[in-house]
């Protein structure tokens, strides 16, 4: 409305500028808040290592060339239902000589109110040394209780050369997101001899990392007869 | 779509660029640098919608659809005749968003994950009236 004058759509005095324009702040805040259905902006986040950053980005560009069939946005936007795709850096865990623990946290609102299309798992083995060196790769999950932890797959690879292995764990985390913690645990078990299967630290352009794609859910559908 | 000038009166886009550095968020949101929100303000022309058949809109046409005629009266003696239904009264017309596109953000989430999202409709490209 003309300024000091009458706000013929909302029916309220309009604002002076400077008003208007905190009001307007305010509003976008709302808005991409709600839309992101996050409750309060997110507190002052730790950026992963830049090192970490560019090795995983430039690993998600190389497994899209080499799976062409992997998920294609929709065509126009606004067609789908809003996408997500989360990128997760491990958290280092409990280790024994011959085990390490990583732990993969996805947050509550996006856990909440999406369903998972698909999730990677991209470790990067060291120098395993001559041959084949058998690993154990297991995928824990908090039970119910949230006492202890349950063993929700096993996976056994042999590792031919150092270099990145990427693991199909869609159906862990699909299962994860409907609980109330969403957090995955990943449980690596290598030869005696091995030493840590993991890059010495969370810097290290090697960390291990999951990529998930996740989709709003369609909303629910109240039929009336 | 029209964009406002400095004093325009009729509906048209008010352009409204909120920097994310400006509200303390260039922490949290990696890109884009900011949020092209945009509103639509302004008048738009009455529709007298008291004329039926004057419609100016489809719209007004059909706020204007004369109500069915009443049911026959019951055999007993009739009621008295119902009073004329009022003339509706003049049917603004608003200015709304005609078109819209969606914002793409990529943001930390809580736990420092890289989340990248397209949140649809967010975006208000033309403005017009209903």
């Amino acid at each position: 409305a003309a300024k000091g004058g009458w706000c013929p759509a909302c029916g309220v005095a309009a604002l002076a500028p400077g008003a208007q324009r905190d009001a307007l702040l305010a509003l976008a805040k709302q808005s991409i808040l709600a839309k992101l259905r996050l409750p309060a902006r997110p507190s002052a986040p730790q950026p992963p290592a830049r090192g970490a950053l560019l090795a995983a980005l430039r690993r998600m560009r190389a497994q899209r060339s080499d799976t062409p069939g992997m998920l294609r946005e929709p065509t126009r936007p606004g067609m789908g239902l809003q996408r997500y795709e989360i990128l997760s850096f491990a958290e280092s865990g409990s280790s024994t000589s011959r085990s390490v623990r990583l732990h993969f946290r996805f947050s509550q609102e996006v856990a909440g109110s999406t369903e998972i299309l698909q999730a990677t798992l991209y470790l990067f083995w060291a120098g395993p040394g001559a041959g084949a060196q058998p690993v154990t790769v297991r995928l824990l999950q908090p039970d119910p209780a949230g006492l202890n932890t349950t063993v929700a797959s096993e996976t056994r690879l042999e590792v031919q050369r150092s270099g990145w292995t990427t693991l199909d764990i869609g159906a862990a985390v699909r299962s994860l997101f409907g609980q109330e913690t969403p957090r995955l645990t990943v449980e690596l078990e290598v030869p005696e001899d091995w030493g840590s299967p993991l890059p010495s630290h969370h810097g290290d352009s090697h960390w291990p990392f999951v990529v998930a794609q996740a989709q709003a859910r369609t909303p629910h559908r109240v039929h009336r007869r | 779509g029209v964009d406002c000038g400095a004093d325009s009166r009729m509906c048209c886009r008010q352009e409204f660029f909120v920097d994310f550095k400006e509200i303390g968020w260039e922490d949290w949101i990696i890109q884009p640098e900011g949020y092209h929100m945009n509103f639509c303000a302004g008048l738009c022309p009455l529709h007298m919608a008291s004329v039926p058949g004057l419609a100016a809109s489809f719209h007004t046409a059909v706020l204007n659809r004369p109500p069915p005629p009443p049911p026959p009266p019951p055999p007993p003696p009739p009621p008295p005749p119902p009073p004329p239904p009022p003339p509706p009264a003049a049917v603004d017309s608003c200015c709304v968003p005609t078109q819209r596109r969606p914002l793409s953000l990529l943001y930390y989430d809580r736990d420092s994950n890289i989340v990248k999202t397209d949140i649809p409709d967010m975006i208000v490209d033309s403005c017009g009236c209903t």
